[in-house]
């Protein structure tokens, strides 16, 4: 097993490249091993340098870098090893409008292998889906009933129903 | 594989019995705050196997069943099915769609079913174990959760990779 | 000092039935101590009934609806003792469009004793400001710069510069 | 009272002279990711005399020192002062504005100035004991920090009504 995590880490390492520099467009983000000597134990650091800046402590990051960050490594995971169906609960909300774009581009190019269901207030990633489910309480008796979404309308609305 | 619908009956705020259809590929959940969105994730957790109440924002394993509200009654029981598209073969039943369905009373019996046929949690398991859906699965990302990856220790990130292997 | 305790803890009681009420349309919020009997040591617990559901322990609490309890805590506190200065970063990202403009609202009520200085990515939240700073990296190399805001143009998109 | 400039040098992403006019009762500091806005925050907790460094997302004090970019070489000291208008006489000082300044440079050498005379961090903390902008204060709110007034023990929370008492 040794040898099936040496070349899942090397795999891993060149998704997390190619995902980092997708969503950042710029910089460069490295999975290094915390002990390459020893397969079985090794942890895995995370060192990012964001486009025009110094190779920073990931602590150093502002909320929406950390997000973006993390959502690289999920994304990378996935292309080493995809999964049929992903759930995200509201991956997007410290984003802003440029990069949950290029969140939504890294979403479609998986979107052949890959079934998403996202949770989401962000009406640029609502505006991106091909199907909406309404969560609400329509009784306002604390019970969930499921109502179609009026796309048309949260067009010019930023919130759903 | 993808997952065609979830049916929900007595789990958390799904009082009533909901059907809900999940064609398409990129699938936005929408609705105002405590509507009832990450509940529908829990179910989907649940169902699949999540043993740790924590996970499910509970104390107790009850606490999923619908406690009631200021216009309802507490119900007896819940139930979670998944209903999957097999077509492609990825799961390792002979049938075109599989259901896989999960129960709970207040009493504390527990019962799984792959298509409406008892099981025990451990055939479930089995059944995802190759599909990143598995147990320490990457696949479903809750609220908040995905600072984790980062706040994680190099050691915790490890096990993602030996999930991906 | 227990008589200060006490008297400060029953105006921040009422100040928080108060905000909860105002926050959430409906429903209580309630604060309790955990030892009345020892003033000096004793705890504060908050127990809250969301409109249409029943009393509930905090953890069961959906993102949105922390958020909002904790300002309807935060707003308590200030309404008991004003503070001229608060500063507020991103705390309306978990909030919908109906809760966002319902915290306006109560911001609105202490904006003559008190200037908020709010981070957001919100536009409800943009268009509620009189004031607009807008922080960029023209450079992009590293280095933050003060920007004017388009406040029309963020009328329309829903980001800010 | 209100705060009425922030002028920043040097700290954190703030490599260069920055004059921020702080006019209105709502005002709304917006942009892009990393962008410094969060920073802008620090730089005002920092100003008042926090002196934990965790609070500034910083491991040493020095980390608040701009460290460099693609572009821009390190800078070796830096400085943030508050231009707070003291019209009301809230703050116990016999001017119509009082400016408050905190200094520190690469070797560790720490200044606090109040209106351009240097002065103890006690000092500081003094002026603005009364006001809410304490030390334990609930009036800065930081990004992810809202969740705290719920997650806390009912014991921190009382913190909270001492210092409001
Ligand atoms: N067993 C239960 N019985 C009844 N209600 C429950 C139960 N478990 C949780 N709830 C209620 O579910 C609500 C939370 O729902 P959920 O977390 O799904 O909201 P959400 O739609 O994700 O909202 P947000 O947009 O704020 O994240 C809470 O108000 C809670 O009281
Ligand atoms: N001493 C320093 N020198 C140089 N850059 C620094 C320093 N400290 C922090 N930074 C940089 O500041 C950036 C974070 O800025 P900040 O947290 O203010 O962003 P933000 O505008 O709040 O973004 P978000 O909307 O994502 O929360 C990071 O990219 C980090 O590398
Ligand atoms: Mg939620
Ligand atoms: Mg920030």
């Amino acid at each position: 097993t040794q040898d099936r995590f040496a070349a899942t880490f090397e795999r891993l390492e060149a998704a997390f490249a190619e995902t980092f520099l997708k969503l950042f467009s710029g910089g460069e983000g490295c999975l290094r091993l915390t002990a390459p000597g020893n397969l079985l134990e090794t942890g895995v650091d995370i060192e990012v340098t964001l486009p025009g800046k110094k190779r920073q402590r990931l602590e150093l990051l502002s909320g929406g870098e950390r997000a973006l960050c993390a959502a690289a490594f999920l994304f990378a995971l996935l292309k080493v090893k995809p999964s049929p169906i992903v759930v995200l609960d509201e991956i997007d909300a410290p984003l802003d409008g440029r990069n949950v774009e290029r969140f939504i581009d890294l979403l479609r190019e998986l979107q052949d292998s890959t079934q998403f269901i996202l949770i989401t207030h962000n009406h640029v990633t609502i505006l991106a889906a091909d199907n909406w489910i309404g969560v609400t309480m329509q009784g306002h008796d604390g019970v969930s009933t499921i109502v179609p979404v009026n796309v048309a309308a949260l067009a010019e609305a930023s919130d759903a129903p | 594989m993808r997952l065609k619908r979830v049916r929900i009956f007595g789990f958390k705020t799904f009082a009533d019995r909901t059907d809900i259809d999940l064609s398409g590929n990129l699938i936005a959940i929408v609705g105002p705050n405590g509507s009832g969105k990450s509940n529908l994730v829990d179910a989907i957790l649940w169902c699949l196997g999540e043993a740790n109440a924590r996970q499910l924002r509970a104390q107790t394993s009850q606490d999923v069943i619908f406690s009631g509200s200021s216009k309802r009654r507490p119900v007896g029981f819940c139930e979670v099915t998944l209903l999957f598209d097999n077509e492609d073969g990825a799961l390792p039943v002979a049938t075109p769609e599989v259901a896989v369905t999960r129960r709970l009373d207040r009493a504390g019996q527990s019962e799984y079913l792959i298509n409406r046929r008892p099981c025990r949690l451990k055939d479930l398991l089995d059944l995802f174990a190759d599909s990143g859906l598995g147990r320490a699965g990457y696949a479903i990302v809750g609220q908040k959760e995905i600072d984790q990856a980062l706040a994680a220790s190099p050691e915790e990130r490890r096990a993602w990779i030996d999930e991906a292997a």
